[in-house]
């Protein structure tokens, strides 16, 4: 059975589309069955995962509002990359409608019940804000993967993320935990990053991922070749980071 | 009379709001009456610039919704201080509210008017989406100042941030103009940011800004200490490209 993990932060460019598209190629590379569904109007992932979101006859716009089952929307990868549902701008008319269905916000929960037995690890790469898509992200989901950045207006931002899971978990989704917190575009040379992760890991402990992710150019630079870093370029400090964060989530599911 | 600039840019983490809370302190020192105006429920641009969310007893919010006037919710600063019109997570659910209401594009618009006489300058720091909280900004606005981090996502999103300020332009506010972008975070080292911003120059002309933000760690500092950099370290290099943004700011205003 699938384990589905959103990746979410209000706060914008935390690293999410970077997290989301890197890490679904690392699990594949370590033989995971994996999709990346794109919940974000912004269309990022698809686009960073080698699609065109220009060009879609579907996206998982569609499948939110019950016109097409996810199936017939993903777009099968080769051996060597992950799954696809892709998202584009349709998605921010799609949330408009949402809003007065009965069950908005289990809709994609619903949507991805048929695909959990083909998939190891199903991945949710979620916008900057905390309106309907990331809630039907969170209610979908077994865990949520939060990436951070290491300075003050994301942690500050923070508490109104965990008030928000809080909330989900008490009314729409009892077994929503926090996968780990990931720091991105880390740069040890900075004070300001040093003392953020210092309060993160007092805070969090063993929530807070061993695996740190430096800033590093190619990882910028992947999606102009559509391609993750993974693949873009492999020996990459940003490219081993993400290997290295697949490698300790299988570790920590495999122990629990 | 007030000119209104929105400061928007749907792509998440692009400088908005360093460039909302920077500019008004820049603009203030070059003497002119300012008035910030917080649309985004994170709230940073009102933690940036020195206000508490948690404790404000009435903020943007209760304006949107007509429950009170602006002037009785700014909070005005002293003689080197921009005045604030403060935001917290309490628009997330205004935006809802929004909804239902029969000029809900042009709430904000509407409660501006009896401050225009006031400032000389009014900036709006817009949420990363392009929801009806950042379109009541557009309606508000005479120009759309567009923060661009030169990468691939956030140039790639130019055209859905372009395809917005038309539609808006056409049906809400027809003076609606492009004030202009700026290139933020800028690193002159890197190939990625050479190539974009190439292509912004060809594009846009002189509606690119010629000042440019670099990429310097007080500005990230700052906010932390809940001051602008203009006001937290003067001399460093963000301070410096956000005063030399105001003057060339200026300057083009009292050409036009
Ligand atoms: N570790 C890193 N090193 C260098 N650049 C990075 C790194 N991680 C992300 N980037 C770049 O920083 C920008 C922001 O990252 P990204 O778009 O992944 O964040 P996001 O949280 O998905 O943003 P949004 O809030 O808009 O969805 C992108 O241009 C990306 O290429
Ligand atoms: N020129 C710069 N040099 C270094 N750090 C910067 C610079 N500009 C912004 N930052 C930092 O980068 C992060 C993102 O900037 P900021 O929050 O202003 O972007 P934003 O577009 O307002 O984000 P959001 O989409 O969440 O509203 C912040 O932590 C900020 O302090
Ligand atoms: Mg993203
Ligand atoms: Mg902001």
């Amino acid at each position: 059975m699938a384990r589905v993990l959103a990746i979410a932060n209000q706060k914008g460019g935390v690293g999410k589309t970077t997290t989301s598209v890197n890490l679904a190629a690392a699990l594949k590379l370590a033989r995971c069955r994996v999709l990346l569904v794109d919940l974000d109007p912004q269309g990022n992932a698809t686009m960073g995962s080698g699609a065109d979101k220009h060009a879609l006859s579907a996206s998982v716009c569609e499948v939110l509002l019950g016109e097409q089952p996810a199936e017939r929307v993903i777009q099968p990868a080769g051996e060597a990359w992950h799954d696809l549902l892709p998202g584009n701008a349709d998605l921010t008319a799609a949330e408009v409608r949402l809003m007065s269905l009965p069950d908005r916000e289990s809709r994609l929960r619903e949507a991805l019940v048929p695909l959990k037995s083909r998939y190891d690890y199903i991945l949710i790469d979620c916008p900057p804000s905390l309106s309907m898509l990331t809630v039907n992200a969170l209610v979908a989901a077994d865990g949520v993967l939060i990436p951070m950045q290491c300075e003050y207006y994301a942690l500050e931002g923070l508490t109104a993320l965990l008030g928000t899971l809080e909330r989900v978990r008490a009314r729409l989704n009892r077994g929503l935990q926090i996968e780990g917190l990931l720091r991105t575009m880390y740069d040890p040379r900075s004070n300001l990053s040093r003392d953020v992760s210092a309060q993160l890991q007092a805070h969090f402990g063993d929530r807070l991922y061993r695996t740190v992710i430096p800033r590093n150019i190619r990882l910028a630079e992947a999606p102009s070749h559509g391609q993750p870093a993974v693949h873009y370029d492999r020996q990459s400090r940003g490219a081993i980071a993400h290997v290295a964060l697949a490698g300790e989530m299988l570790r920590r599911h495999r122990r629990a």
